[in-house]
């Protein structure tokens, strides 16, 4: 999902 | 995982890992602002909440892990190890201008009204300014050491570096999100400055000293 995605990031 | 995305973590991680050592190995946290420290530790354990709640890759939880690590370890090398060494004198930005304005703007602009996703949001613009109590201490003293230098060069490549990271996501994965993209222009562009110094003195092997 887009949220996901989001959070994957640091 | 781009190679944008990449560089940029490892350039974090160099930041704090220079800091680190720095601190360490001369004794001394001189030319460092506690204030801005405190901001990241803020921002880092407000951010990474979901290290509960949600599994990403062991990449990203070990990451996560050692930048609150990280963050908490230098907060405490100031104000309880090396404490006699902390330049307290020129550290005066008053961090509650950048704490409760970022918090407002969380309650309000955000993609969810739901406490962990306000918790990112405000971590994201907290990160943003947090490190305007360090600009400001180096404008107050007129100059930073090569070594204060070279630890705000990498910390402020990351960010830019993640501006590239979230070009290529957007052509290749479709993907973007605007808060996290204006809030990584505006970090950048805070460090801009500092970057042209860097490039036009330190780099030259001079000290990075402000036009009086």
């Amino acid at each position: 999902s887009e949220k996901k995605k989001r959070k994957d990031e640091l | 995982m781009n190679i944008f995305r990449l560089l940029g973590d490892l350039s974090h991680l160099l930041a704090i890992i220079i800091l680190l050592l720095k601190i360490w190995k001369t004794r001394s946290c001189a030319g460092i602002s506690g204030k801005s420290q405190i901001l990241f530790a803020i921002v880092y354990t407000t951010r990474y909440l979901d290290l509960f709640t949600t599994f990403i890759s062991a990449y990203n939880t070990f990451m996560k892990i050692i930048f609150i690590a990280t963050s908490l370890a230098t907060v405490f090398l100031m104000y309880v190890k090396f404490k006699a060494t902390y330049d307290h004198n020129h550290d005066t930005f008053r961090i509650e201008f950048l704490i409760l304005p970022a918090f407002v703007l969380a309650l309000l602009i955000n993609h969810e009204l739901s406490p962990v996703e306000v918790l990112w949001t405000f971590s994201i613009y907290l990160e943003s300014v947090a490190i305007l109590p360090q600009l400001f201490l180096v404008s107050k003293t007129g100059e930073a050491e090569s070594i204060t230098s070279h630890y705000l060069f990498a910390l402020g490549s990351y960010r830019g570096l993640y501006l590239f990271n979230w070009i290529y996501r957007y052509y290749a994965e479709d993907h973007y999100d605007l808060i996290a993209i204006v809030a990584g222009l505006v970090q950048t562009v805070l460090y801009c400055d500092f970057f042209y110094l860097y490039i036009t003195k330190v780099l030259k092997g001079k000290k990075l000293q402000l036009p009086a």
